[in-house]
């Protein structure tokens, strides 16, 4: 139905500006700008959809010309938006994390403390602060060669394990 | 906490029958690469009814049985069973946990299982459908799939949106 | 050392004349997301002759060209220049150093220089052929695309190959 | 010339096998395989090129079924072993450490030590282990937002920046 989906349209929209300022860390009077656009407003049943992304301090461009971790804090600020007007019960989110240096991550973590009030979030990381984030950590290794097994681990037992490795 | 725990058995990496207790809040799955973390997000898509074995990463859907390794020999079937806390009543079931399972055996034959009971797929999808979990492409984001929203083509954002509503 | 330095002025996000040298070994460049690392490896990509926006990240090539910011206005052009080491006559010209340069101005005009004298696109492109810089794809690595030669077609591995060959 | 591929072709293929296995640390006796396999032998100058990556104690499966970085260390392998036979005076190396473990970094690291002897690399990276490899470091920063600035740094200064972000 119409009206379901430009409601909907609408509450992902005004998430989205909202939460791609958060992680842009855009201030007042210096905000970015993320938005939403119907290509074919008349046609909403049908229309596709695109993407305005505007980084604090930078001209609207293509979003293709934003960086690796640009864009990824965008898809985050769209998928987080989506879940806000459709919380699911839980999530898995497999290295979100990968291209994002130390300050975004710290962000994105922010984020997923909040969200993870309501919702369970299982997330899969290399990152110290990531791990950082979590309640609960599991460890996953392969003793014997080709065979998964898991242990619970503190993050302590990480960096032991990550020093060994290493 | 809606996610109680999943049982993991010959799927992929996972020959030794493997528990995974999943409690509130955030839990980080670390390791080495290789180690197993993305075969357990490839686990929860497969048992809540991924059609795709390409999406799983493989040729064929055979792919996700226990392919055994320079020591041991392949495994028959995979199982996953992942359980729910239901007090709260997500699935119209009179049952306080409910669990969702998928087995697949090497003949291609395959079973559904709803609380250790045999099913069609189309009964786990449904009550996937009603409970919210449903085909929430949003909810289980692959590895090294975040950018795709952003590189995906109009009509692909669109259903986003669709999903949402 | 072959590289000796790049000069970038008006590209992408470098609308001040930047001037970076390159010693030996390994050089890192770090910063934070959005900085302008790898648009330091576009600049490289462009000025040894890149035709495609698409594969700058760009969806005309005037989208290299330096767009303003809250600030500042927009550039009339954009221009790159690489100074390659030459005492070892990698390159069949009487100079110690060679320089390469491209420029393009919003009109979609566009030059090539070498050493600072305006030539064509196929003078640059046979310079870098006979040095063995050339069409080289797997000497500059895009941000992501590592995977790409794993997942690519048997055809494109072969050209990788053939480009060895 | 079918001689001139052909011979190209075994060498990278015998640098793929043993490059494979220095960074999947494949032990004697207990090694992984990795190979190229044409797939025409009979039409060499048409033939399409095939992988296999077996890491070591693993099974061989279709190469689709590794990991993220175990996909990115067999890529690496690769791209390194035709850079043996056709050594490129420089490479520019964007992240290709993103998806990587820390011990898969410090292998990764070590290779690129040992080819930058004669070649010049160019890496872009968030990692500090990546860093500490580096013989030179540029830090790329945007004091005036939307506008790149370099300077030379040291790996404190890095810390201290990253801390100062975060
Ligand atoms: N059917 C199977 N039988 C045995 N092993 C399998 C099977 N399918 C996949 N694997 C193995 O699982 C491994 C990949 O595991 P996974 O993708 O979960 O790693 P990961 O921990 O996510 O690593 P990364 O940090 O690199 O992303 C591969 O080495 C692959 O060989
Ligand atoms: N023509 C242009 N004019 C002005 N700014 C531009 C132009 N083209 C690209 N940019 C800006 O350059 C930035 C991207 O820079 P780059 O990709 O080099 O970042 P990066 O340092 O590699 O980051 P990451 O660590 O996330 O990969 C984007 O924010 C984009 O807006
Ligand atoms: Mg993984
Ligand atoms: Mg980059």
């Amino acid at each position: 139905t119409v009206r379901l989906f430009r409601e909907t349209f609408e509450a992902v929209n005004m998430n989205f500006g909202l939460l791609f300022n958060r992680l842009f860390s855009g201030r007042q009077g210096q905000e970015g700008t993320a938005e939403l656009i119907l290509l074919d407003p008349a046609n909403p049943l049908e229309s596709g959809v695109d993407i305005i992304a505007r980084p604090p301090g930078k001209k609207p461009q293509s979003i293709s010309l934003l960086s690796g971790g640009e864009k990824a804090m965008t898809a985050i600020a769209l998928l987080f938006s989506v879940f806000l007007v459709r919380p699911s019960p839980f999530a898995v989110l497999d290295e979100l994390d990968a291209p994002l240096d130390e300050a975004n991550v710290e962000r994105y973590t922010q984020i997923l403390k909040e969200f993870s009030q309501r919702s369970q979030f299982i997330v899969m990381t290399h990152n110290k602060r990531t791990m950082e984030a979590a309640e609960t950590l599991y460890g996953v290794s392969m003793p014997e060669k080709g065979v998964s097994r898991i242990l619970g681990v503190q993050l302590t037992d990480v960096d032991t394990v990550a020093e060994a490795a290493g | 906490m809606v996610l109680k725990r999943i049982e993991i058995f010959g799927f992929k990496s996972f020959p030794d029958k493997t528990v995974v207790e999943f409690p509130s809040g955030i839990t980080g799955i670390v390791g080495p690469n290789g180690s197993g973390k993305s075969n357990i997000s490839d686990a929860i898509r497969w048992v809540l009814g991924e059609q795709s074995a390409k999406s799983l990463r493989g040729e064929k859907m055979e792919d996700v049985i226990f392919a055994g390794t320079a020591k041991r020999p392949p495994l028959g079937f995979a199982e996953v069973n992942l359980t729910f806390e239901n007090t709260r009543r997500i699935f119209p079931l009179e049952f306080s946990e409910v669990s969702i399972g998928r087995r697949l055996y090497r003949s291609g034959e395959s079973s559904y299982l709803l609380n250790k009971q045999e099913c069609r797929l189309r009964d786990i999808q449904d009550l996937l459908m009603d409970s919210g979990i449903g085909k929430r492409t949003h909810a289980i984001i692959e590895q090294g799939k975040v950018e795709e929203i952003i590189t995906a083509k109009p009509e692909q954002r669109r259903l986003l949106i669709e999903e949402a509503a």
